[in-house]
């Protein structure tokens, strides 16, 4: 997961996981999306991230920033946002 | 909606409550699960009865972690529950994660919000990206006994049902458009260099260095606080911002309410007779905050915290042309910027005059 340079930013591992596992259960199909940005951009993770900071009108940076992280820490229902329950 | 606009084919849709979760009595989830499916009852023609056994449309249990069905919930906190879309079998069925403390109360997670949120989903809704939306993935308290459903829920199951033959309250809230151009505020106050703007019962976040603002629910960042203010200001020299609402106001210290606050506005200095405070600004330069009220203004000492001698005054009288109320009111650069329904006043503290006309909105860079 791309992690903003920021010196002031402390992303732990647990952070990583817990931002991993959100997007993985949550942003669920776009791996699809992500084959052709996987050609494009090589990082799945960072299009699922793309697409949960465009879904929150958050500032889509592609990297764990922040805003994001603390977004992800909300509790929250566990039906995806993008792509469905198969 | 989903994909396929999944939908039941009929509206007499049933559901049984397949267990329960020790955080509540069995009587206080079963009123919970029947408050929350006449959410939806209310504003569709669908009917919703309740089986005791055997396979009901919508099945309603309560577990933790791997449950079943192949999507683990994650513990206390993070994912609250989750709902398949209309469908035979798993479809429309309802499962809570039991590591979360459910109540009827605002402390843990409500499950008649949750469940009405879940219920959205069973029913064939989608996540909403609406911030004000009851489809809006993230959870956050309502109080159960004024809920409304917003007209972002209303519009999304009516286009799968259309509407229901009994909507006891028509008049759904809808989430504030920030280019309105008749957007009217509630109140605008700084609060360490952002600038925060009410609206109902959000605010838009305004940061120098983001492109564009935020909406947020009042009640995710304060929970004690109003659905809706009349007021705000920031008070730099001690780090608060002051919320005022009816006779009530509050002193925050970034997330954090001042203890013994709420306190009542006449402990201030005002009269008894006073109600509510339309505005407020406080004016760094003169260490004077000015609250606005009808026709009228009055200055307040922050130093010797009271109100100052020869006041109330007429707001025409020393703002001539901002018009006869004020709704809300920033200061910033040496200029005062008035709200009065769609339009803002620029003006100038120091030439004592209007300097610009502006359309309210215009502070959310519409």
């Amino acid at each position: 997961l791309p992690v903003p340079h920021e010196e002031d930013l402390h992303v732990t591992d647990k952070d990583l996981r817990l931002a991993e596992s959100y997007l993985r259960t949550l942003y669920v199909g776009s791996d699809q999306h992500a084959g052709i940005m996987t050609k494009r951009r090589g990082n799945p993770l960072a299009a699922k991230l793309r697409e949960m900071q465009a879904f929150f009108d958050l500032e889509v940076t592609g990297k764990l920033d922040e805003e994001t992280l603390e977004l992800m820490k909300q509790p929250r229902c566990g039906v995806p946002d993008v792509g469905e329950y198969n | 909606v989903f994909p396929r606009n999944l939908k039941w084919s009929h509206y007499n849709l049933t559901y049984r409550i397949e267990n329960y979760t020790p955080d509540m009595t069995h009587a206080e989830v079963d009123r919970a699960i029947k408050k929350a499916f006449r959410v939806w009852s209310e504003v569709t023609p669908l009917n919703f009865t309740r089986l005791r056994s055997g396979t009901a449309d919508i099945m309603i249990s309560f577990g933790t972690r791997e449950h079943g069905d192949f999507y683990p919930f994650d513990g206390p906190e993070g994912l609250l529950a989750h709902a398949f879309p209309p469908g035979k079998r798993i479809g429309g069925d309802t499962h809570f994660d039991d590591d979360e403390t459910f109540t009827s109360g605002s402390n843990g997670y409500n499950l008649f919000i949750v469940a009405a949120h879940e219920f959205g989903h069973a029913l064939g809704l989608d996540h909403s990206r609406d911030p004000g939306s009851l489809m809006y993935p993230v959870y956050s308290y309502l109080e159960p006994s004024k809920f409304l459903l917003p007209d972002d829920d209303v519009q999304g199951i009516q286009s799968l049902y259309g509407p229901g033959y009994r909507d006891p309250n028509p008049k759904h809230p809808r989430t504030p458009e920030k280019c309105d151009p008749e957007l009217s505020i509630d109140a605008v106050t700084e609060l360490r260099g952002e600038k925060l703007i009410f609206k109902d019962r959000f605010f838009w976040r305004q940061h120098p260095q983001m492109t564009d603002v935020e909406l947020v629910l009042i009640k995710n960042f304060w929970p004690e606080l109003p659905n809706k203010i009349d007021a705000a200001y920031e008070y730099p020299e001690k780090d608060l911002i002051f919320i005022f609402r009816g006779r009530k106001f509050w002193a925050l210290n970034g997330y954090t309410i001042l203890p013994d606050y709420p306190k009542r506005i006449q402990e201030l200095g005002f009269p008894k007779s006073l109600k509510t405070i339309d505005a407020a600004v406080s004016n760094r330069v003169t260490g004077k905050t000015l609250f606005f009220t009808g026709d009228k203004y009055w200055s307040f000492d922050e130093e010797k915290q009271m109100v100052d001698k020869g006041y109330p005054r007429l707001i025409m009288d020393d703002f001539p042309g901002i018009g006869e109320k004020v709704d809300a009111a920033y200061q910033r650069n040496g200029y005062i910027y008035f709200f009065n329904g769609s339009l803002q006043f620029e003006y100038s503290a120091w030439s004592n005059k209007i300097m610009r006309v502006l359309r309210a909105n215009s502070i959310l860079w519409c």
